[in-house]
Parts: C-alpha cells; sequence; structure tokens
C-alpha cells in the first residue's frame, strides 16, 4: 500500500492511497483501501489521512476517519494518530500506520507496525523515516 | 499554514535488501508532490502525482510490483479525496490499469458516483480513454517469488493479518 496527503497554499486538504491488496487474497478480496474513511480521508474542516496495514482491522474500526474524529475533539494530528491505531490494536488486534495532516500544515507519520516508510516535505526540507521514533 | 506533502510506503515488514530503495521512493514521491505545491498546485495534484509516482516503482506493493491474489493475478485498489468538497472517487479489483489512483480521480471527476468496481472499473476506464495494460506488464519478478513462497508455506485460507 502507498499513500500520500497534502496542504496546499489556499490550505485545501487531500489525500491519495493505493495498494495491490495483500499477499495471497482471495479473488474479489476489497480492504481498506477504497472504502472512504478508511483507506482515507480528507475534510478541510479538520484535516486529511491516508492509512495502512491489516486492511479488515481497519476498516472494523474506519481507521482514517476516527484519526479525523479524535481532531475534531481537540487532539494534535501526532495524538490522534496514535489514539487511533492504538484503538485498533486493542479492539481488533491490527496494526497498521497513517499519515496525517492538518489545514495549518502540521503533519504526522505514525505506525504500530515494526515499520513504514514515510517521507514528510515541507519548507523546503525533506523529514523522513523507516522504523519507530525516526 | 505551511503546504506540506506526506507519503507512505506501507506498513509491511520490508526485507532489509529492499528498505534502501523502499526509502528513497517515497523521497522521490514526496519531491515530486511538493515540487506541485510549489509551483501553485493544488493538494489533490500533489497527492496524485506523488502516489502515481509510488505506483510506478516496483519496489511497492501498488500498481507494477502489486502483490499478487491467490491466482497469481493483479487486483487493485486506490482512492482519492478532497477536503475542500468532500469529493471522492475510487476503483477496486481493477486489473489492467497502470495507475489505479489516476482512475480513481477520474471517477470523481467525471461520474456522480464514488466507487467502481472490476469490470465495471474498466469499462468506465475504456469509455474515457485510459490505456489498459496486459495485467502480466504490473507483475514483477520479486511479487510472484513472495506469492510462490507464500502459497507453498501456507493453506489458501490463512489470510488473517497480512498486511496491505
Amino acid at each position: 500500500t502507498v499513500g500520500a496527503v497534502a496542504v496546499d497554499n489556499e490550505g485545501n486538504v487531500a489525500c491519495a492511497t493505493s495498494t495491490g491488496g495483500v499477499l495471497n487474497k482471495m479473488e474479489g478480496r476489497v480492504g481498506d483501501t477504497p472504502c472512504i474513511g478508511c483507506g482515507g480521508y480528507a475534510d478541510n474542516q479538520v484535516g486529511a489521512v491516508s492509512a495502512t496495514g491489516h486492511g479488515e482491522a481497519n476498516m472494523r474500526v474506519t481507521l482514517a476517519r476516527l484519526v479525523l474524529f479524535h481532531m475534531e475533539q481537540g487532539q494534535s494530528v501526532e495524538a490522534a494518530s496514535d489514539l487511533s491505531l492504538a484503538y485498533m490494536k486493542s479492539r481488533v488486534g491490527g496494526l497498521g500506520g497513517v499519515v496525517t495532516v492538518d489545514p495549518q500544515g502540521q503533519w504526522a507519520a505514525r505506525f504500530s507496525s515494526l515499520q513504514m516508510p514515510w517521507v514528510a516535505a515541507q519548507k523546503d526540507a525533506l523529514h523522513y523515516g523507516l522504523y519507530t521514533g525516526e | 499554514m505551511l503546504p506540506v506533502v506526506v507519503v507512505h510506503g506501507g506498513a509491511s515488514d520490508i526485507p532489509k535488501g529492499r528498505t534502501g530503495k523502499s526509502v528513497s521512493g517515497v523521497r522521490s514521491a514526496a519531491r515530486a508532490g511538493y515540487t506541485i505545491l510549489q509551483g501553485g498546485g493544488s493538494s489533490m495534484d500533489a497527492v496524485v502525482e506523488a502516489v502515481t509516482q509510488l505506483e510506478n516503482n516496483p519496489f511497492f506493493s501498488a500498481g507494477c510490483g502489486s502483490v499478487l491474489n491467490i491466482k497469481g493475478e493483479v487486483e487493485m485498489d486506490a482512492i482519492v479525496m478532497d477536503g475542500k468538497t468532500l469529493g471522492s472517487g475510487a476503483v477496486s479489483a481493477v486489473r489492467n490499469i497502470t495507475n489505479p489512483i489516476q482512475l480513481a480521480r477520474l471517477v470523481m471527476d467525471k461520474t456522480s458516483h464514488t466507487l467502481l468496481t472490476a469490470e465495471g472499473a474498466n469499462q468506465f476506464a475504456r469509455s474515457i480513454g485510459v490505456p489498459e495494460v496486459p495485467p502480466e506488464s504490473l507483475i514483477t519478478e520479486y511479487s510472484r517469488m513472495c506469492w510462490e513462497k507464500d502459497l507453498a508455506a501456507n493453506p489458501a485460507e490463512c489470510q488473517m493479518w497480512k498486511m496491505g
């Protein structure tokens, strides 16, 4: 799975997520990626999220929308992402990751899996990581 | 407000020999998206460009390089969403489109629907002139090797907790 979120000069947010799914999936299996609120969500009033991970777990907690729900409740992009991933892990045992932005350009790349390659480009600088804490 | 692009390359385990290529791939994709923002482009243009680059990079499981299903075939899903309008477009189970993310955007821009699947998505692609490619062209040697290895090691029905 791959994905991206962005904020432009006008403060508009957007998300995009694409995947080949999971290895040896049943023919016809559709995971979280194309489902609104699961593989991605974007709302200028809150922010945007692109998600990855255990697709069926992600769908059961509507991960992308859950992150934005926590932001609506006043959480930061980072805290909202962590709370949502922790909820998915505790409630349905799923691991995954998200990239999240708010309309002001605050961003987070958080994951509960062992690794997730990510990069943020802002103010002509690149921030990137692969393992937790990077 | 500070324009930004944030890109991910998936949460699945990456073999050590492939981590460098994965990180360089997401860096290139983020740069491409950010260049669009710097030129005054929209956040939608930026995310579609970033994801298109990753779909075209065989080191990622989307587009060319997608993992294979139980029959050894590619079936891809994609979504876009625009925070300004809450417009959204998605496709699922498409097999012979190089860039499903661009097809998802066309679903958003050109139809009144939010999700088209399988043959319906392909019919839509044909109707608006999106080129179809041989499905085999999206299968890499690595994805076929992983499929064969996994098929030999696991019963087909054991699908729980694999990550996309």
